[in-house]
């Protein structure tokens, strides 16, 4: 038969069906195994944790980590709840697809876990030693490999959302929020000159449009 | 928080800081 365009479309497809008819809609039990070999930030915290702390202390890490999870997502559903409020949207696809977003927020659930306990009461005089110097901010942002801007961005809201913060962590938050500012937002690899040029950009366009005598 | 600084304006929140609209 003389192939036409129709036709050959007509066998691509057809072909196309041929393979995939047998293929799962799901990851097979393989994929699966590849997936969850994969690091995670629950690896990294935990394996950090330990490292600073002591190879004793791996389960102090991972109740750690799952009291951080506990908070992210509690905090996570009030802000979304708050956000939805204000903008009279339901959606939030683009919010919830940004990954900074989620280390961030998870950066800050865990620094609140990490200043609420502080050291670990079964960790040797030595290790203790290491934990009050490694553990404490900005440990979190450093093993997340997360920049202190983004931590920045998600500490108001989390202070909002959050009511049952005590005093003392909020200004351990503000704390944070000033070194941030003072120095580590400042570092060559920030964000935020990426946002200042951006900012500088928008005024220059302004500057350009508006009449001089304004 | 009544000590807290918030910095955000009136009627932003995180969804501007993380550029969604």
């Amino acid at each position: 038969l003389q192939q036409t365009p129709v036709r050959a479309a007509m066998n691509t497809i057809q072909q196309l069906m041929m393979i995939l008819n047998s293929a799962s809609d799901e990851p097979s039990d393989n994929l699966v195994s590849y997936f969850n070999n994969c690091t995670n930030l629950s690896c990294v915290f935990k394996q950090k944790f330990a490292e600073a702390v002591g190879q004793g202390c791996i389960e102090i890490g991972s109740q750690r980590y799952r009291l951080g999870v506990r908070l992210y997502y509690r905090v996570m559903e009030s802000i979304l709840k708050s956000e939805e409020k204000r903008l009279s949207i339901h959606n939030f696809s683009k919010l919830l697809n940004n990954n900074i977003f989620h280390v961030s927020l998870l950066a800050c659930a865990l620094e609140v876990v990490m200043a609420t306990y502080g050291t670990p009461r079964n960790a040797s005089l030595n290790d203790r030693t290491i934990m009050e110097t490694d553990l404490s901010f900005p440990w979190i942002i450093n093993i997340l490999d997360l920049k202190a801007f983004d931590l920045y961005k998600v500490i108001e809201s989390f202070i909002k959302a959050e009511p049952n913060l005590t005093r003392e962590m909020i200004k351990h938050l503000e704390c944070c929020e000033h070194r941030i500012m003072e120095s580590l937002a400042w570092q060559s690899d920030s964000p935020l000159f990426e946002l200042i040029k951006q900012s500088k950009e928008r005024d220059g366009q302004a500057d350009q449009l508006e009449p001089v005598g304004n | 928080t009544q000590d807290y600084h918030f910095g955000l304006e009136e009627g932003e929140g995180i969804s501007e800081l993380f550029d969604c609209d």
